[in-house]
């Protein structure tokens, strides 16, 4: 195993954090261990899982030299730890702007870590600039969460154009692990439509598994806990658990 | 009048694109005279009202010099133009990065075009970057939409800072003209815990409105149309009409 995949799409509020976190828990209940690298100066996956991020952040290793055990931090679920991230990280954006190489500050971490996980995920911010990239060329693949609604298809060309980019000139490895449709509504034409759409534009890269609107996801966060701790009965938690599922299967 | 109002929040997905056109469509059908700028380079508010956004947008005015007259379009809707945008304008966040006064070339178009309006609003990316950035610095005011869940609470602190240091070295007269709560979810404790904190944050500034979530207001816009055009009975379409009577009432 020991791989690294970043979990990115430049549209907001698509379920990136939702599905760093949910489907991190799941894979570390099925006794794989996971770390969770929050790369978002939102810091919500941090306090998604209730890990403090007021000092010891992604941003310390990076920028200040800060030794990386001190900012690991175990969560509540065993094998799934997290390097937690706050506002600080946007600090970086500006100072990494201009520096050679600025695209590889995260991959110098990753692979110090890489052999002591299964796998590390890293939810990136709602953007395509230099914290999205870092994230990308650290990686061996990324995981794309597409909300099943209008506005989430316009960005998918540039975000695809993106990966490609990356690929061709930062890291020749990075694949798509697979694409995972999210916030599904059955009520309306909508989602059909999107998920057409997607599975057009993508084929087989799409799991199967779709994650419905469960309003325990949403929930879940504001008792610092993933959905399957907070309401392992929902179906938002069956949904991440089958996915965590599909996810190792496609990995054999 | 002659408004320029910026809709703001680094959060992402909470709105803001939503509020931008649906406020501006039902404030122009009670006989405002408003233009929208698109000032994300998803170009989400083009599209959602149907406007093409191949050339003649945002960017080309702001660093190709391109005449302003030529970009704006008129949309479906009587008294509501548009000036589009497209994957260009994120060029601009690197031309503009180390530019002296880059935060000041938005506003060198709004100024020309503010007395032939009674608002202009312009729609944000998810960030505080240069482009969140020139639309404060343009701006008379800035409306906040918070989507009433737990994650939507954490980058407030941020936002408010944010809009500070702007008030205090680029833009004096910036103000918060309002906030807007949305995507109530009535089923759920959650939304009433969000509301109390928000109403706590901003006390009278938070508008009594508040928008339900709507499916009709999600499915608007794969219609090209806002939600008073395509369900004028929808809740969603009714809090919206609600919301520009306040934001007038809120005015005088
Ligand atoms: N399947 C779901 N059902 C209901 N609510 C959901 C679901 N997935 C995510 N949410 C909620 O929707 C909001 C947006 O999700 P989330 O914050 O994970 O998206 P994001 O892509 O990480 O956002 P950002 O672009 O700001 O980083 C959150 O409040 C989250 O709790
Ligand atoms: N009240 C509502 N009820 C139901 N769906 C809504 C509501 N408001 C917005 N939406 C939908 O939620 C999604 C996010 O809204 P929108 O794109 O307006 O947010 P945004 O803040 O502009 O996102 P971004 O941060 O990417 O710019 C869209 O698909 C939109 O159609
Ligand atoms: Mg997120
Ligand atoms: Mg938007």
């Amino acid at each position: 195993k020991n791989r690294v995949i970043t979990i990115a799409n430049q549209k907001g509020g698509v379920g990136k954090t939702t599905t760093s976190i949910n489907l991190s828990v799941c894979l570390a209940l099925l006794g794989k261990k996971v770390l969770i690298i929050d790369f978002d100066p939102q810091g919500n996956c941090s306090s998604g899982l209730g890990i403090p991020k007021d000092k010891n952040t992604i941003y310390e290793i990076l920028l200040s030299g800060k030794n990386v055990d001190e900012c690991i931090i175990k969560s509540q679920i065993e094998n799934c730890d997290v390097i937690p991230a706050n506002i600080n990280l946007s600090g970086a954006t500006v100072e990494l702007a201009n520096v050679e190489n600025c695209n590889f500050y995260l991959k110098k971490i990753t692979d110090q870590l890489k052999t002591r996980y299964d796998y590390i995920f890293i939810d990136c911010p709602p953007s395509l600039g230099v914290l999205t990239l870092n994230g990308l060329t650290a990686s061996d693949a990324v995981l794309i969460p597409i909300q099943t609604e209008f506005f989430a298809l316009e960005g998918l060309t540039q975000l695809i154009h993106t990966i490609n980019i990356v690929k061709k000139d930062l890291n020749p490895r990075l694949q798509i692990e697979g694409v995972v449709l999210t916030m599904l509504d059955k009520r309306t034409h909508l989602t059909d439509d999107v998920t057409k759409n997607v599975i057009g534009y993508f084929g087989k890269k799409v799991y199967k598994t779709m994650i419905p609107r469960n309003i325990r996801i949403a929930e879940a966060p504001s008792f610092g806990l993933p959905v399957v701790i907070h309401d392992v009965m929902s179906t938002g938690a069956k949904a991440y658990q089958q996915l965590a599922k599909e996810f190792i299967d496609g990995e054999e």
